[in-house]
């Protein structure tokens, strides 16, 4: 496992019409061709640094996805596994050395979400109604990279508050709710005019 | 009733009902308060004549006339509200989309902008700004970052060491931008921080802005030998460029916007990971 793709692709793209975007067009199809080959890479030592370390209790290595493409609302673990009635495991990796607390949203296509710390502690957690317009973004955006519009239908964000120690990581489970928890829903209203 | 409020936390951002413009910056913490607004506006390329045959491209900035963008049809926003944080959703043409949040437990806005494909049937290219207008007195002064180092002074048609003739009023007082930009005027200080390299200004007082996207429709000939017209094409079909990403403002008073700026300047550029795997039922990890 190594991350010499990635190396190359960040060395390229520091030309200064890289960083300006003053590139060719088939120049800038290439940076984002290897920028993407690097981004492959080093998934799979992330995905693996990630395994090792959470597997403390010598159980099976544990396999990790990322979500690339999660600006355009696309995140096939987290819209479908809960929609398959199993449980979703979040791993927070935090590369700089001081704490942070965030919040991070994940697109997902069930509205009774219940979101656990490490310690089976319930976490607060918010639910975001997806908008037409990012749908229309994702769909058309999907057409183009993967051929096809999704699979699955999100209908939420869901938005909760995580907390991750320097240069480590912390870990949560969204599951479908239980009976007396689950994330608070949005109050969304429009405002048109003077109405 | 004729505003909007939403953040629960220290800071309160206030929307007018009637246009659903951005209008008043309140942090509760420290008192700071501000009068903002938020716009959307385009410089049309220079397209080149033969007295002045320089167009506007690639490398070449040459405005041809400043056009604020309308809202179409009706301004209208859509505002979410909850525990953790509010979103304030915003459409003002068909091609940009824009969402404000503010987190309970943070200061500052951020503001996802989606931008694009921009039109060019009227046969104009476009590089599209965003401006953040305060009634701050600035003295024709702002800071910019030198690629991710220093904030250093920039004085609006002037520079330190040459006497500077001005023949580009926007381009000549634009400076790129990788971690942010900020005005003070005394007393408060606005910041604005970027997640991309991009180029900005203080083009009037108490104003700053980004340049978010372009689309331009001739070559400057200095060199690229192509129009800066970029597509992305699905079965044949070709559209202009799409792009998304995000600015984060804050304003402090005199002195305190330093440490953000270096803070979440850093955060941007170093984001949380996530990894994704399944769990059945209760078999914890």
């Amino acid at each position: 496992l190594k991350t010499e793709k990635l190396a190359n692709a960040l060395a390229i793209a520091q030309h200064h019409d890289a960083v300006t975007g003053t590139e060719r067009q088939h120049v800038a199809a290439d940076y984002t061709m290897r920028l993407h080959m690097g981004y492959v890479e080093a998934e799979k030592v992330i995905s693996s640094s990630l395994s090792s370390m959470t597997n403390t209790h010598g159980k099976t290595e544990t396999s990790y996805e990322q979500c690339p493409l999660l600006n355009i609302s696309y995140c096939p673990p987290s819209e479908t596994l809960l929609s398959n009635g199993k449980s979703l495991v979040v791993v927070v990796y935090n590369p700089l050395g001081w704490n942070r607390e965030e919040v991070i949203q994940i697109p997902v296509s069930i509205d009774e979400v219940i979101v656990q710390d490490f310690k089976g502690r319930e976490v607060e957690s918010q639910l975001l109604p997806v908008t037409k317009s990012s749908l229309s973004i994702r769909n058309d955006h999907l057409k183009a990279y993967l051929g096809k519009p999704s699979d699955t239908v999100i209908k939420y964000w869901l938005a909760f508050q995580v907390s991750v120690p320097p240069l480590g990581f912390s870990t949560y489970v969204v599951s479908g709710a239980r009976a007396g928890a689950r994330s608070v829903m949005s109050s969304a209203f429009t405002v048109q005019g003077e109405v | 009733n004729s505003t909007v409020e939403i953040g629960e936390g220290n800071l309160k951002l206030l929307y007018s009902v009637d246009g659903g413009k951005l209008s008043q910056y309140i942090n509760r913490r420290n008192s700071v308060s501000a009068v903002v607004e938020q716009s959307y506006s385009y410089y049309t390329g220079f397209s080149g004549t033969d007295e002045d045959p320089q167009a506007s491209g690639a490398y070449v900035f040459r405005s041809n006339g400043s056009f604020s963008i309308k809202s179409e049809g009706k301004d209208s926003l859509t505002v979410m509200k909850g525990p953790l944080l509010d979103e304030v959703h915003q459409h003002p043409t068909s091609w940009i989309h824009q969402i404000t949040r503010v987190y309970k437990g943070k200061e500052h806005a951020e503001i996802e902008f989606t931008i694009g494909p921009i039109p060019i049937d009227d046969g104009a290219g476009k590089e599209i700004v965003t401006q953040i207008k305060t009634t701050m007195n600035t003295n024709g002064t702002f800071y910019t970052d030198s690629n991710g180092r220093d904030f250093i002074k920039r004085i609006r048609d002037h520079r330190a060491d040459w006497d500077l003739e001005v023949s580009q009023a926007i381009a000549g007082n634009y400076y790129p931008i990788n971690v942010g930009v900020y005005v003070e005027d005394g007393k408060k200080e606005l910041s604005v921080l970027v997640d991309r390299a991009i180029g900005g200004s203080s083009i009037m007082d108490g104003q700053i802005e980004l340049m978010l996207h372009r689309r331009l429709l001739h070559d400057d000939s200095r060199g690229v030998g192509e129009v800066l017209n970029e597509t992305v094409c699905a079965f044949d079909d070709c559209k202009g460029l799409v792009i998304k990403g995000k600015y984060f403002i804050r304003i402090d008073p005199i002195g305190e916007g330093a440490k953000w700026r270096r803070s979440v300047g850093q955060e941007i550029y170093s984001p949380l990971i996530l990894a994704f795997a399944e769990q059945d039922g209760d078999d914890w990890m």
